[in-house]
């Protein structure tokens, strides 16, 4: 079973791990083929779980989570919560190759990516509208509240902490296994 | 999520993650997928790992890193994948998540936590044996 090089991805996306392979045969490094085969599954939106138009915050937004390692160096690129700018996982490695930091969040690193020549674009499509305004339709549920009113597992927010309300929290079995990380 | 380890035939090893994140998450919600040690690790002197699941649980207990240093320390890949499980499933036995997992000589393996519609979880792998990706299942 051992031998090298390797390349290995979770879940069944396919075509990400073909265009890793594909560029470390072409003479690319590792870092070069971990990065192409994650922004693959960002082109092809994998599972809905991966790139734009997926996953909709309780805004309707899209936002994306990457990061990238370099195991010889132990440098990391990291960004949470980039807004309007699809490659995530290019904007992670311009993180590590153009700062000292290893992770910049939110507006500020949409504003980052864009200085390094990012583009910037809207991250909604027909399907994160749809399931945003199903979830309208169903008084929000699910949802990550708790301890707030007005009720949560029945009603959208907005919020306010409720102290006093000890109601349990959503039964985790009603977790939404597509909705993962 | 995407979670991905490449290892070249020098034993040089890289991780990424990409994702999208929790449906219906607060605004400013980030999961474990960028997190260094929880998404995923990367050491060159022992191995890889990267996460995908329930990232508000998984990041609290940084599987990734577990996995990595538990391959470090000699652990099997898929030892080391199932360690890093059960640190999680201790106190929160219904997570959802799964882990894979890889050393500097290319040996590889997976585990995840089983729960009610969740035993089984694939993952691709590509090497020179196989030279095309190939899908793995490994049973939670």
């Amino acid at each position: 079973q051992a031998s090298l090089p390797l390349v290995i991805n979770t879940w069944h996306f396919e075509n990400a791990a073909s265009a890793a392979w594909s560029s470390l045969q072409m003479g690319g490094s590792v870092l070069d083929a971990v990065e192409r085969g994650c922004a693959q599954c960002e082109l092809e939106q994998c599972d809905g779980s991966v790139g734009f138009g997926g996953s909709p915050d309780e805004r309707g937004e899209s936002t994306l989570d990457a990061m990238i390692m370099n195991g010889n160096t132990m440098e990391v690129g990291a960004v949470g919560d980039l807004r309007r700018v699809k490659n995530a996982v290019g904007v992670a490695r311009a993180v590590m190759e153009y700062t000292e930091h290893t992770f910049i969040v939110g507006e500020s690193a949409t504003i980052f990516a864009q200085n390094m020549g990012f583009k910037s674009e809207d991250l909604s499509a027909n399907q994160s509208i749809a399931i945003f305004s199903k979830w309208l339709q169903s008084n929000c549920q699910p949802n990550y509240r708790k301890h707030v009113f007005p009720d949560p597992s029945k009603s959208c927010g907005p919020y306010k902490p409720n102290a006093k309300s000890r109601q349990p929290k959503h039964p985790k079995g009603n977790f939404d296994p597509s909705s993962h990380d | 999520t995407i979670g991905m380890i490449v290892i070249g035939k020098n034993g040089h090893v890289a991780a990424a993650t990409s994702t999208n994140g929790a449906t219906h998450k607060i605004p400013g919600r980030v999961g474990d997928s960028p997190v260094a040690g929880a998404g995923a690790y990367a050491d060159s002197t022992a191995g890889g790992a990267a996460a995908t699941g329930d990232g508000d649980i998984m990041m609290r207990f940084l599987p990734s890193f577990l996995a990595v240093d538990l391959m470090r320390n000699g652990a099997q890949p898929t030892a080391a994948c199932e360690m890093a499980i059960s640190r999680i499933k201790k106190y929160y036995p219904d997570f959802f998540g799964a882990v894979i997992c890889a050393n500097t000589t290319g040996g590889y393996g997976a585990a995840c936590n089983k729960r009610p519609g969740f035993s089984q979880f694939p993952f691709m792998v590509v090497n020179p044996q196989t030279n095309k990706p190939q899908l793995h299942k490994v049973d939670c």
